[in-house]
């Protein structure tokens, strides 16, 4: 028996919004630990990671682990049938092949459930290393997404560099290229408008901006967003879920021949 | 060109 109740639905609409373009069908796993998903892109080039805490639910009940295999579109268009003020439960029987959405009204004066099948997925569940990162980029999501947007129109990759001076974002393109470099500023009103760069050595990587336009769909979830990157290795792009967890996607690069 | 890398020939698995 599993029953979750999530005060603030929103976000699991949010997270929704944020995945399905990139994993059509994934497996959500519930644990002690929480909710949480690892799912691939179907190019096997993107892994997007999620985790709800348990300690974030108002209600908590996993009696077992339990593996629920869900069309991420299908599963979105239940979800946009909640309000944004709706408290979302899910629920789901142990071996029982559906899983029933419950979404309250703020006011308790209307209670619908949506239940949707299950399907079977086969998923290879990837192990992702603990790295010391060489570059952390912590920065306002919006920008980052207003980058990669940007930068999208004139190229097909991006090349990040990040060195003590800054991060520069750059592109090329067959009408141009462009570069955008955004130093660390800490001198800010509000915390989540800072730009901090946390540097061990310099880091200069590239990437398709298909895939960082798609991760910039997690951008309502968090003002701001962590780019953590090594020479050689996957780019972690981090938005982190107040209070519940984390949506991680990992990107790997594209490499010179 | 740079060629795309696949996240499964980083990342073992489990």
């Amino acid at each position: 028996m599993l029953e979750l109740r999530l005060l603030q639905g929103s976000l699991l609409k949010k997270v929704l919004e944020a995945i399905k373009d990139l994993v059509t069908d994934a497996n959500f796993d519930c644990s002690a630990t929480g909710f949480s998903l690892q799912a691939m892109d179907s190019s096997h080039v993107a892994l997007v990671a999620l985790l709800l805490r348990a300690e974030g639910f108002e209600h908590y009940r996993c009696d077992r682990n339990l593996s629920m295999g869900m069309n991420l579109n299908n599963m979105s268009k239940m979800l946009k049938c909640a309000g944004n003020d709706d408290i979302i439960t899910i629920k789901a029987d142990d071996g029982g092949d559906t899983v029933t959405f419950m979404f309250e009204s703020p006011n308790q004066d209307k209670i619908s459930d949506f239940e949707m099948k299950l399907m079977d997925i086969d998923s290879e569940h990837l192990g992702i290393p603990e790295t010391e990162y060489e570059a952390i980029i912590r920065m306002p999501s919006q920008e980052f997404a207003r980058i990669c947007r940007d930068l999208s129109t004139i190229g097909d990759t991006v090349v990040i560099s990040a060195s003590k001076e800054g991060v520069k974002f750059s592109t090329k393109g067959d009408i141009g290229s462009a570069n955008v470099v955004c130093r660390q500023n800490t001198s800010v009103d509000k915390p989540e408008d800072a730009t901090v760069i946390e540097i061990q050595q310099p880091v200069s990587l590239t990437f398709a901006l298909r895939y960082m336009n798609s991760f910039t769909k997690a951008t309502p979830l968090s003002n701001t967003v962590t780019v953590s990157m090594s020479n050689e290795l996957p780019v972690v792009v981090e938005y982190k879920i107040a209070e519940m967890g984390y949506i991680r996607f990992y990107l790997a690069p594209k490499i010179e021949e | 060109d740079a060629q795309q890398g696949r996240i499964s020939s980083f990342f073992k698995k489990k």
